[in-house]
């Protein structure tokens, strides 16, 4: 896969979302960014057919978060054959909400001059990970107490060979609230808070000359956790 | 104090998580 991180938050490898061959030759491939606080989904739009396309517009269903464009889709000159525009598409979360499976599922329509077509993706629900996502030092030991040992999720994190584990978190909004080392394992106390105002705590244990950290959530929400998991993963390889 | 208070909470925290 692609290296997606710049200087920042992650952002995924771009990929293929919609085939030609399924959209009478329109291709769509993208990504998403966190950029300075706002949500983008990064488009190519590539016309692999013999005529122009023009007209472009799109649309999100209901999703988890309430993603959905916070402008029109921006192709601002017809697209020949063989052509390729990229557009930015920035996005809110305060679109209609509707519980997905899987949680960060997007299903989007784009439309254009010849039909309208549809396709799903997936995003790191590190895009919704907030800039004020530090807690208080109090509160997060008030809240780590007061969330039940069942809404605890564990997740191994295998082969990180990293020094800096708690920047480059910090890059992507997961916060050290507190750092502990005890006998030989550093344990980091991390907070996050989704667009949403969920908030999410973790405990990240990394024990020296063991390149398998260990991950703990506990989060009020705990369906969210795998999902932030699978962050921490994408985020620390990367 | 209470930064005193918190530090030391953290500490018992993370010793009691690593040896439960």
């Amino acid at each position: 896969g692609g290296v997606g991180m710049t200087s920042g938050s992650y952002s995924p490898p771009r990929v293929v979302w919609l085939q030609a061959m399924k959209a009478k030759g329109l291709e769509i491939s993208g990504t998403f960014a966190r950029r300075g606080g706002v949500i983008q989904m990064d488009v190519s739009l590539t016309n692999k057919a013999m005529s122009v396309m023009s007209d472009f517009a799109v649309q999100f269903n209901k999703n988890s978060f309430g993603m959905a464009p916070a402008g029109p889709l921006q192709v601002l000159t017809p697209l020949g054959p063989n052509q390729t525009v990229e557009v930015s598409l920035p996005l809110s979360s305060t679109g209609p909400v509707m519980k997905m499976e899987p949680l960060n599922n997007l299903q989007v329509a784009v439309k254009n001059n010849i039909d309208v077509f549809y396709f799903s993706c997936q995003y790191p629900i590190s895009l919704l990970f907030v800039e004020d996502g530090k807690m208080d030092r109090q509160v997060f030991l008030a809240t780590w107490k007061d969330i039940p040992s069942d809404n605890e999720a564990q997740f191994q994190i295998k082969d990180c060979h990293l020094n800096a584990a708690s920047n480059k978190l910090q890059g992507s909004n997961i916060f050290t609230v507190a750092k502990r080392t005890v006998e030989a394992q550093d344990m980091l106390y991390q907070s996050i808070k989704l667009t949403n105002g969920i908030w999410v705590l973790a405990e990240l244990r990394i024990q020296t000359g063991n390149p398998n950290y260990t991950l703990s959530v506990k989060c009020r929400a705990p369906e969210v956790s795998q999902y932030v998991s699978q962050c921490y993963e994408l985020i620390l390889k990367n | 104090e209470l930064e005193d208070g918190l530090d030391e909470a953290f500490s018992r925290l993370a010793e009691c998580r690593a040896n439960p």
